[in-house]
């Protein structure tokens, strides 16, 4: 059976999809067979994995608009044991076209069921809003992991989220769990990430991740060749942290 | 007569609300009456010029739902000549809510008008998305500034935003134009950043402005105190990069 998780946060730049691609190619490398779904209609992930954005091919948008299965959407990427689901810039049309779909916030559940079975994890890249594809893959997932950049702007968000969060719980997914707060960027050299290391821990306690992302520029390099940063350069601090990340996963849920 | 600029790009993270309140706070100071627009739920702008984004006073969200005058919504800030139209959470269910309003994209133009004599520059910060909220800033202004985040996620983008600024130029605002493409968070030890300037500049040439903005640490430090960089450290480098800013602005309006 595998484990959904949404990698979401309304707040843009904090590393959703640098977390998806590197937390999923990780999780690939250790033989987890893993899908990416790229949620957003930038199509960061889709083309972060080395898949041309503007393909004709199929993607997620045929699966909420035309319920084209979800099987015949998705492709293999470089990383051995990793999948996606890639996105398309008419994604952004969807939102308005699905608006008086009936269970408009369970297409993407209906669409997942069928592949389950198939991959250990599936890690869902949301766009940075709180939208109807968003409402979607947190009524799809079982759980969500939450990007917090080590920015003032950042802890701002956090509040509405969980709001959200909320809501979808008691409204339309009532076993949702938050997986954990996972800290980026963060360059030990300022006090302002020091100091929203601190807030989140405070505040947020065992939810949030031990493992922290360093500021790497290896993760913003990686993207522009379609590699995963472990493809990239094994070695890189990006690298290094992201398979950290994939092995505590798998240590908190007893997988390893 | 004021000059609307939407300073927009779906993309997150890429310095809209940085350059928003900066680029506002620089006028400001030069002696242009200017007023902030918060445009995106978020309401960043609207904590990091010092409100409290939790108050019950009227915002943005009033003039979409409830057609409050826009007037009444204006507060000031703790710098000279610059005023703002606050957001709230509620804004983004207000996309929704305007769906089937008649001239839905119409409604920011048509609530500006009144203050249009007021100030000299309004600058509307947009959210990461290109939703309803979003086509409506760039309805109602006269051009639109594009940050660009010296990344490489950041250069993808700009195809779609540049073909919704199309879009919009033919069916809703004929007068909108580029008022520039702007470099942000450069960081000139890295060849990634490099990379990005000389892409950006070789596409598009003289619509890039000729000021970078550096990635400097003030500039996200001085939003946690809600002031802008030029008052929370005038000699910062995110400071002067931003009051370079308003002048080559304001020099290519012939108004220095
Ligand atoms: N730890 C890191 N170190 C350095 N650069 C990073 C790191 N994480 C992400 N980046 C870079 O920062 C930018 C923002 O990250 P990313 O695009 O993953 O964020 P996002 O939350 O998915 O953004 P959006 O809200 O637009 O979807 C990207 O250009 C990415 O390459
Ligand atoms: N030049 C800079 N140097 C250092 N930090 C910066 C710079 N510009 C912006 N930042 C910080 O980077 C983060 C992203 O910037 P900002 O929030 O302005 O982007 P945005 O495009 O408005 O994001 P969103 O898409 O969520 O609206 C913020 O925490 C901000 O403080
Ligand atoms: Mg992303
Ligand atoms: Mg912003």
């Amino acid at each position: 059976m595998s484990k959904i998780i949404a990698i979401a946060n309304q707040k843009g730049g904090v590393g959703k999809t640098t977390t998806t691609i590197n937390l999923g190619a990780s999780l690939g490398v250790l033989e987890f067979k893993t899908l990416i779904i790229d949620a957003d209609p930038q199509a960061n992930a889709t083309s972060g994995t080395g898949l041309n954005r503007k393909d004709n091919k199929l993607s997620l948008y045929d699966c909420f608009i035309n319920e084209t299965g979800i099987t015949k959407t998705i492709q293999s990427t470089s990383v051995p044991n990793l999948d996606i689901v890639p996105s398309h810039l008419d994604l952004v049309g969807a939102e308005v076209e699905i608006i008086n779909t009936p269970n408009r916030e369970k297409i993407l559940k209906g669409a997942i069921q069928v592949i389950r079975e198939k991959y250990k994890f599936i890690l869902i890249d949301c766009a940075p809003s709180l939208g109807l594809i968003t409402v979607n893959a947190l009524t799809a997932a079982d759980s969500v992991i939450i990007p917090v950049q080590c920015e003032y702007f950042a802890l701002e968000g956090l509040g509405k989220l969980l709001q959200t969060i909320k809501i979808i719980q008691a409204r339309l997914n009532p076993s949702l769990t938050i997986e954990g707060f996972l800290l980026t960027m963060y360059d030990s050299r300022l006090n302002l990430a020091n100091q929203v290391v601190e807030e989140v821990k405070k505040h947020f306690q065992d939810m949030v991740f031990s493992t922290i992302i360093h500021r790497n520029v290896k993760l913003g390099e990686a993207p522009s060749y379609g590699e995963a940063a472990i493809i990239y350069d094994v070695n890189s601090t990006g690298a290094i942290n992201y398979l950290n990340l994939a092995r505590e996963l798998l240590q908190k849920h007893g997988m390893t």
